[in-house]
């Protein structure tokens, strides 16, 4: 390994980074999630932690860029070089640069994320059968509105599993539109366009307006990558036009022929000889997440490696099962050495735990006067400390609780107040069910509504309506529970369900209308799949697992940590 | 009788990839990646020769250092890689 001259290294461990903007190339979602994976190849062998910041200057800044892209160093096009990065240091240095001509992906191919559908935003299956027929890309058969959809599995005539594929009819992403689909036609600059277009921009980036009149309403995004399109040449976007003729000769497939570096390419237009629309094909593209690997290798001081098996080696080869490679992490180590204290605590199995089952109200040595129901835990050796992860965190009367099991407890609000419980949730609202998957006090009428599964009951006081059906609340069939109840003003409550939110009008007991939307539309930055989300103390919390990623007012997330020692103050 | 086909490159419109006899790429990308130039202690730039540039930028890659521009040079030079220099300027 090499480190750059003067060991040029952090001076401090927890490291920030930001995703200044996207390729169009993958799901803003795979994109985080490959970044964050390739800050956890380091962080698992040395001291360092990486925090996103989503506004603001981060030590580590990323971004997406063509050829000139406002730093000394120029991209070439389509493959050559692939990204590059700058050693620790204020400023410029620290930042990681990905070029945008290249085909990113996972490095087995276009990558695929549906949205709606039925199929909770799962990757396309190519190929996939529909209606007998085999479909290796996305495809607009079986419909009428031109969307492209795909199968989530091999077969949609058995399972019937499907989503939408990208596609600017659907959404865009960037811009100043919160991710509205295109309008077509709009006006830029008094001309109408059909499509999206480069016109007026000098990075080469696909956009279009999300109203018809961009001159007017100024709304625009940049249009997603659909996975059949050709990348680079001078048609960007748009998919192979299959036959095509060139020099005079008909064409059924990609081909090298006419360039001398042997890539492939095919004319998007049915004649390349009277239009000149051309494009690279699409092929395998090249792992954002191992080159970010690499790229942030250098980000933290280390220089390239003569290893060819070293993630720092110059050169970019795909492995399928990534390790780092000991020539990696001696260099990481000899910057700022390994990694200290105890690992997070692995998840305890739940056996540690008792089931409902074996907590049968009758053997528990607790009182059960109506008259103090609440407050004299069950078994004090059931810890809080080992839940891995609650069923439902929620604040009630001002103090947060957390479910798990049959079981709650309460972290009064004053300070440096103890954790208390746990208490039987049987006890307080005794015709719960056991797993309480969301809960929401509502701060006009102090009703409590608890959720599990498809139902849903309300509390007034010991007064209980319920169970009833989610579908009574205005929500889809197709939601199977609610996992997260957030109060947005007086008589408003948003409740999360898979990757949508929808706002419930408390008071006439109604989903508004413009519901459902994408949780990552307008909460950035968290985890879509989060399975509690609430309010407290004027941040709003989304919890995965055992951490959780806090959002202040402005809908910034300032914080990520863990429930255990943040919350439950272990 | 076969008559080898003269292969024909055209120039494609808005294509950023700029078409380099072998010479022209190995001499590109030894400059690029730091190889070629090198910043002498006196402060004065001084330029390597290519041959020397070449078994350099082999030793780098694990390549046998033959200090000619041979096929597993310029193979190596085409592959994809990252776009911070080598040898530190």
């Amino acid at each position: 390994y090499k480190t750059f001259d003067g060991d040029l290294k952090w001076d401090h461990n927890d490291i920030t980074y930001r995703i200044i903007n996207y390729s169009p190339d993958m799901e803003s979602s795979l994109i985080d999630d490959a970044f964050a994976r390739a800050f956890k190849v380091w962080s698992d062998v040395t001291p360092l932690t990486f925090t996103r910041l989503l506004d603001g200057t981060a030590d580590i800044m990323i971004s997406f860029g063509k050829l000139d892209h406002g730093d000394p160093y120029p991209f070439d096009g389509k493959d050559g070089l692939l990204a590059h990065a700058y050693p620790p240091g204020e400023g410029l240095q620290g930042d990681a640069h990905f070029d945008d001509d290249e085909h990113w992906t996972l490095g087995t191919g276009t990558v695929v994320k549906t949205r709606y559908g039925n199929a909770d935003g799962a990757l396309c299956h190519f190929p996939f059968i529909f209606e007998g027929k085999s479909y290796t890309t996305c495809t607009t058969e079986g419909r009428t509105d031109n969307l492209p959809w795909c199968g989530t599995t091999a077969d949609y005539d058995k399972d019937k599993k499907y989503g939408f594929c990208p596609s600017e009819l659907l959404y865009t992403f960037g811009g100043n539109a919160g991710g509205a689909e295109c309008v077509f036609p709009f006006v830029f600059q008094g001309k109408e366009y059909d499509s999206c277009t480069t016109e007026g921009r000098s990075d080469g980036y696909r956009w279009c307006a999300t109203t018809d009149n961009f001159d007017r309403d100024v709304k625009y995004g940049f249009c997603p990558s659909r996975e059949t399109a050709v990348i680079g040449g001078n048609s960007e976007g748009e998919p192979c036009h299959f036959p095509f003729v060139f020099q005079g000769k008909s064409y059924d497939s990609c081909t090298s022929e006419g360039r001398g570096d042997g890539k492939l390419w095919c004319s998007t237009t049915d004649d390349y000889d009277d239009d000149q629309k051309w494009g690279f094909c699409p092929d395998q593209g090249y792992s954002l997440f191992l080159v970010a690997a690499h790229e942030f290798g250098h980000a933290l001081g280390l220089d390239h490696s003569s290893i060819r098996e070293a993630l720092m080696y110059p050169m970019y080869s795909y492995v399928e099962d990534f390790s780092l490679h000991e020539d990696d992490v001696e260099g990481i180590q000899y910057l700022y050495g390994r990694k200290t204290g105890p690992d997070p605590t692995p998840p305890q199995p739940t056996t540690d735990y008792p089931d409902t089952d074996d907590t049968d109200a009758t053997e528990e040595p607790e009182p059960t006067e109506p008259s103090t129901p609440t407050t004299t835990p069950v078994d004090p050796t059931i810890d809080a400390c080992k839940v891995p992860k609650f069923d439902t965190i929620t604040v009630i009367e001002g103090e947060l609780h957390f479910f798990k099991d049959g079981h709650y407890w309460k972290m009064p609000s004053k300070q440096n107040g103890e954790l208390m419980g746990p208490f039987s949730i049987s006890k307080r609202w005794p015709h719960l069910p056991a797993v309480i998957d969301s809960a929401f006090e509502d701060l006009l009428t102090k009703k409590m509504y608890f959720f599990s599964g498809p139902q849903f009951w309300v509390y007034t006081g010991q007064n209980v309506h319920g169970p009833r059906s989610l579908e009574k609340l205005g929500l889809p069939s197709s939601v199977q529970k609610v996992e997260g109840a957030l109060q947005r003003g007086k008589g408003k409550v948003l409740l999360f369900s898979g990757e949508n939110f929808w706002r419930l009008d408390v008071k006439a007991q109604k989903i508004d209308r413009g519901y459902p939307r994408y949780t990552d539309s307008v909460f950035g930055g968290v985890p879509n799949d989060a399975h509690d989300v609430f309010q407290y103390k004027g941040h709003i919390y989304f919890c995965r697992d055992r951490f959780y990623w806090r959002m202040n007012s402005r809908r910034q997330v300032d914080r990520v940590g863990y429930v255990k020692y943040d919350l439950l103050k272990c | 009788w076969s008559i080898p086909l003269k292969p024909i490159f055209v120039t494609f419109p808005g294509d950023t990839i700029k078409q380099m006899t072998d010479m022209e790429l190995a001499e590109d990308y030894l400059k690029k990646f730091g190889y070629m130039q090198t910043l002498q202690r006196s402060g004065f730039q001084s330029m390597v020769s290519t041959e020397k540039a070449l078994k350099r930028m082999q030793r780098q890659m694990g390549l046998e250092e033959t200090g000619q521009l041979d096929q597993p040079t310029l193979d190596a030079m085409r592959r994809p890689r990252c776009g911070v220099p080598d040898v530190a300027n």
